[in-house]
């Protein structure tokens, strides 16, 4: 299963990931 | 027969009016439907399975009914005496973190279905304070970037898929199309509008676009929610409803863009999602599809999966704009359960399901449901 996220933000935004990565529930994944 | 032939006078009389309006109705009618079924074909094609032929024998494989049969199964009550070495054995095989258990006592689980959908402690799942958007669940990141100006979602390096077939886009329904839709899905409620959009009509003329560092295209061109088909909808009383961001509120904001992110839950993941962010949800599109798996491989190999998979686009608005969460099912989570939506039926059988694959059914939120960071918004359950 997979969740994909779709979403307009200030280009400013930044993602806090990298291809691979593990997430859980709550974790951070951009800041402005 | 011959003295009949020849000799019978031939008396012409008009047409009463009524009849002649009836026959030119009937004939629209038929020139219409012959129209949308020319449509639902073309769009049968545009999102066609593609690639090696590997992939193509894989396709012809029953996975939705593999899907079902797998979900009959786990929800099989597993005896007692079975259930913590069964479980036990999954959650080492798919690395299952067994101490964030709401419930630690595996013999309370009375099916690998209970135990995949289970709970967590409170307080496991921290939220970040600070940040804007956070993880919806557990898993890996597959990908995630910038939408192009041609609207398109990378789904690997290189290979992209429309954002206008993944989201869908709605149409102004027409005399018949609508009542067929309502017939299809009653237990769905408020069954609003099937896409029948063909991939022509998708494409939008490239100088709607601005450049993509100054974005301002029309998110309304995206959604479909363009001027007039907003009327369409339907509450749950049959009343229209108005939606008051389907128009110019759906304008990307100035110096806005459109991001995307997509997480791969894997099979020993916790499987329900959360909300992301503060947004609030103002309608849901099911879209009826194949079961297709999700994992790294199947991404990597399958052009257009999350297009061609059963899925439900949760479209809404958040602080800077246009929101959107669309969770894809797979052949052993095909059902997604979305908690304040119970009347939603993912993973039905051929005989059940009144959509044909790529099209979708949609359901307004009247009032829109507010989400907080980290709310529960519903899971995959097996099969």
């Amino acid at each position: 299963s997979t969740v994909v996220l779709v979403f307009e933000a200030p280009t400013e935004f930044e993602f806090m990931l990298e291809a691979g990565q593990k997430v859980k529930v709550g974790q951070a994944i951009g800041k402005l | 027969a011959k003295d009949i032939l020849v000799g019978t006078r031939i008396v012409w009389y008009p047409i009463p009016i009524s009849l002649g309006i009836a026959c030119l109705a009937f004939m629209h009618y038929l020139h219409i439907r012959r129209r949308e079924e020319k449509d639902k074909d073309h769009e049968a094609q545009v999102v066609a399975l593609e690639g090696p032929w590997h992939v193509h024998a894989y396709g012809y494989l029953p996975l939705r009914t593999i899907s079902r049969m797998w979900g009959w199964l786990n929800n099989l009550t597993v005896p007692l005496w079975l259930r913590e070495p069964l479980y036990k054995s999954y959650a080492t095989m798919f690395g299952c973190n067994l101490e964030e258990m709401e419930d630690p006592d595996l013999t309370h689980y009375p099916n690998l279905a209970a135990f995949f959908y289970r709970t967590l402690k409170p307080g496991v799942r921290p939220l970040d304070p600070k940040a804007p958007l956070v993880s919806p669940a557990d898993g890996t990141v597959l990908h995630f970037g910038l939408i192009t100006s041609q609207r398109k979602v990378e789904q690997i390096k290189g290979i992209t898929y429309s954002l206008d077939a993944l989201l869908g886009r709605q149409r102004k329904p027409d005399s018949s199309s609508n009542p067929t839709a309502l017939a299809a899905e009653p237990a769905e409620g408020e069954v609003l509008n099937v896409a029948r959009k063909t991939h022509s009509e998708l494409v939008v003329s490239e100088d709607e676009f601005a450049d993509i560092n100054s974005i301002n295209y029309s998110l309304d061109k995206i959604l479909g929610d363009e001027p007039g088909q907003h009327t369409t909808s339907k509450d749950g009383k049959g009343n229209p409803i108005e939606h008051p961001h389907a128009h110019a509120a759906h304008q990307l904001k100035p110096g806005n863009a459109l991001f995307f992110a997509v997480i791969y839950l894997a099979p020993g993941d916790y499987h329900r999602f959360h909300s992301p962010s503060e947004w609030s949800v103002e309608k849901r599109r099911h879209f009826s599809g194949e079961l297709y798996s999700v994992s790294p491989i199947a991404v990597n190999l399958i052009r257009n999966l999350f297009v061609l998979n059963e899925r439900v686009v949760l479209l809404g608005d958040w602080q800077h704009g246009f929101f959107s969460m669309i969770p894809v099912g797979a052949t052993n989570v095909g059902s997604i359960k979305i908690d304040f939506d119970p009347e939603l039926r993912t993973n039905l059988s051929k005989r059940q399901l009144n959509h044909p694959p790529g099209t979708y059914v949609e359901r307004e939120y009247q009032p829109p449901v507010r989400l907080h960071k980290g709310d529960q918004m519903g899971g995959f359950m097996l099969g």
